[in-house]
């Protein structure tokens, strides 16, 4: 038996939102430490890791560990019909074939509940080894937004290049080139609004911003992004939801052929 | 020119 309440329904929302165009089909795993996932784009260029931690449900009970195969597509379609301020409770009995959404107003004047399909997934699980990263960049998450979509109308890819000078975004195609530099900044009265750059030693990559753009999707969960640089793997931009988890996105760089 | 990196060359499965 599971049920999970989420007084912030519009946290699960967000989430769904931010990577349904990412990833089809995905297990949900829900354990004594919280609900997650973990699944990789159809090409396996990205992957998506997700926590939400089970102390930041109102009410969390998951008698043993339990996958949920899900099609994000349907489960978005059916979040969509909760409202911005409702509660969510996600319900499963062991041995089920189907997850229940319940969603109910603030007022508690209506409640729905929805019930979807669940799907066998075979998915591979991968194992994120803890890394020293090369640079580690946090910027308001809406500049960072900004930043790929503007460069994504000039170019395909970014190359990210961090220095003692700050962090620089760089683009070319057929129409010319474009940089952008950010510095540090902290002096801003709102610690969301800062860029702190720390950099262990300077860094280069090369990055499709087709998926820079698809993780900006999940700009709405925090006003914050953490961008985490090594030469040997992966790009890490990192959501945290608040008080709950975290949203990350894993990214391989394009290498010199 | 480059080529597309691939999260599997990076991340084992577990």
């Amino acid at each position: 038996m599971l049920e999970l309440r989420l007084v912030q329904g519009s946290l699960l929302k967000k989430v769904l939102e931010s990577v349904k165009d990412l990833v089809t089909d995905a297990n949900f795993d829900c354990s004594a430490t919280g609900f997650s996932l973990q699944a990789m784009d159809s090409s396996h260029v990205a992957l998506v890791a997700l926590l939400l931690r089970s102390e930041g449900f109102e009410h969390y009970r998951c008698d043993r560990n339990l996958s949920m195969g899900m099609n994000l597509n349907n489960m978005s379609k059916m979040l969509k019909c909760a409202g911005n301020d409702d509660i969510i409770t996600i319900k499963a009995d062991d041995g089920s074939d189907t997850v229940t959404f319940m969603f109910e107003s603030p007022t508690q004047d209506k409640i729905a509940d929805f019930e979807m399909k669940l799907m066998d997934i075979d998915s591979e699980h991968l194992g994120i080894p803890e890394a020293e990263y090369h640079a580690i960049v946090r910027m308001p998450s809406a500049e960072f937004a900004r930043i790929c979509k503007d460069l994504s109308s000039i170019g395909d890819t970014v190359v990210i290049s961090v220095t003692k000078e700050g962090v620089k975004f760089s683009t070319r195609g057929d129409i010319g080139t474009a940089n952008i530099v950010c510095r540090q900044n902290t002096s801003v009265d709102k610690p969301e609004e800062s860029t702190i750059i720390e950099m262990n030693e300077p860094v280069s990559l090369t990055f499709a911003l087709r998926y820079m753009n698809s993780f900006t999707k999940a700009t709405p969960l925090a006003n914050s992004v953490t961008i985490s640089l090594s030469s040997e793997l992966p790009v890490v931009v990192e959501y945290k939801i608040a008080e709950m988890g975290y949203i990350r996105f894993y990214l391989a760089p394009k290498i010199e052929d | 020119d480059s080529k597309q990196g691939n999260i599997l060359s990076f991340f084992k499965k577990v």
